[in-house]
């Protein structure tokens, strides 16, 4: 198991490219948010703006969460409700050139990280899937 | 980085015990599997019956994915509708004694696997997070 093989590696390396990637818009309302959360397939997906800049992401559970009312889940406040009130800002962030080790250690309590360039351009994201998908391989040599 | 250290174990070393496990029953109705999901957080969770076998696994997007109609979410559905319609039962399986590499090959495309003794009754799950968080520990060294 050459662990150097796979740990002198960058961000980039493993990078989904934003091309890929579900997101949302941040003056989206919760409605919108949840059937492409739904269409997709994904628990959580980054928010944008149109400019493609990275603010925070979004899941099924902070939407649901965000209508839950004493008595009854309140489904009509989602067309009420926009994604930037709901989101979480607080998210950790990579740079396409950072060690796969800084990827490595974030990754072990976040399912996915955003990637971004210096001017907070969102690039992409770093998925627990390929740090895994590498380590398998390394593993079955 | 010794990965002998890591490899040469079992599952049982990287267990979440059942008793830390949330879940649902198979009988539930969807709604109560909705607010069991949104209260812990988790996004996707095992389905066990009364005598705490287990039968497969239950998500948000599945809930979700359920209940869209042509023009809507036909939220009134979640009342009808119970669990095992809805939960996935094709899920793969892991026993205590399995050597982890097993469990690696499989949480490269299951956040989590669930955990049974011979008898199919559910002892606890693994996570991609267990094996993320040692794989750190070994990295850091
Ligand atoms: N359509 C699909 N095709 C193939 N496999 C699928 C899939 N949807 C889910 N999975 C599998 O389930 C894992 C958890 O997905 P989840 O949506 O909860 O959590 C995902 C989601 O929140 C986000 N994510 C992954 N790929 C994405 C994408 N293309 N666009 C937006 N978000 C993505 O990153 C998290 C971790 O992803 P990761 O790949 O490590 O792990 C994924 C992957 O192994
Ligand atoms: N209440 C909490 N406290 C601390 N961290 C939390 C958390 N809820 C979520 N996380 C973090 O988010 C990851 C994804 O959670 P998710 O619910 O999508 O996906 C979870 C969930 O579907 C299931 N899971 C984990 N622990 C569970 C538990 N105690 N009961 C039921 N299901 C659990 O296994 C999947 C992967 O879990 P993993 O630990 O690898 O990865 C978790 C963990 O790193």
């Amino acid at each position: 198991f050459d662990s150097k093989e796979f740990l002198d590696k960058k961000v980039a390396q493993f990078l989904i490219p934003s091309d890929k990637v579900a997101h949302v818009q941040i003056g989206n309302y919760l409605d919108h948010a949840l059937l492409v959360l739904t269409k997709t397939g994904y628990s959580a997906i980054p928010v944008l703006d149109s400019s493609y800049k990275l603010h925070g992401l979004i899941s099924m559970t902070m939407i649901m969460d965000a209508i839950l009312g004493l008595e009854r889940i309140e489904f009509e406040r989602l067309e009420k409700m926009r994604v930037e009130e709901v989101m979480n800002k607080d998210i950790p962030r990579l740079l396409l050139h950072d060690h796969v080790t800084k990827g490595l250690e974030l990754v072990v309590n976040h399912p996915f990280v955003c990637v971004e360039n210096e001017d907070g351009y969102f690039e992409g994201i770093f998925t627990r899937r390929e740090v895994l998908k590498r380590l398998h391989k390394q593993v079955r040599r």
